[in-house]
């Protein structure tokens, strides 16, 4: 389901229902450089979950994920509390593919960064489905935008 | 045996990075 309040792009906050998967944290900047290529942060993660850093299930709770010009942010089901805050000048890229498990679920693999860009993280989250997985795309890539255009 | 799309949405302020 997704619901996007305001009509124009730049000030349109899509929610997603999503579930998390996991984080891997405190990445070198540089380590994760290796990292750009999308198969090799799919057989990152992969490798990840085979040695036990990443479920390989998500928690069954159902999340919402919001994602606007000022970053991505994942609230419990009934948004009484936000459990990550990820602002958009920190986010370095997202990835989505399936989950090769035939269900036809999604994995968003968001790559984060510090401030001092020294260090970064990988937010694992699972969507139901690879369109859920293209509108979240499009929403985040359209905030990029945005931010660009109104950054200067 | 990810064979399906794979899409990525980088931030232009990280191109390359």
């Amino acid at each position: 389901s997704t619901k996007s309040s305001g009509n124009s792009a730049s000030d349109t906050c899509a929610e997603f229902r999503v579930k998390y998967v996991g984080v891997i944290e405190k990445l070198q900047f540089d380590m994760s450089r290796t990292l750009q290529e999308p198969l090799d942060l799919i057989n990152y993660i992969d490798a990840a979950q085979q040695d036990g850093r990443l479920p390989f299930v998500p928690g069954d709770e159902d999340m919402i994920l919001g994602v606007s010009k000022y970053g991505v942010k994942l609230a419990s089901a009934d948004q009484c509390d936000v459990l990550h805050r990820h602002p958009l000048y920190l986010v370095v890229r997202m990835l989505c593919y399936d989950d090769g498990l035939g269900s036809g679920k999604n994995l968003l693999a968001l790559k984060t960064t510090d401030t001092k860009q020294e260090e970064c993280s990988i937010w694992v989250y699972q969507c139901g489905s690879s369109e859920q997985a293209q509108s979240i795309c499009k929403v985040l890539s359209a905030s990029f935008d945005c931010a660009l255009t109104s950054g200067k | 045996i990810y064979k399906s799309a794979v899409t990525t949405v980088v931030n232009p302020k990280y191109e390359g990075k």
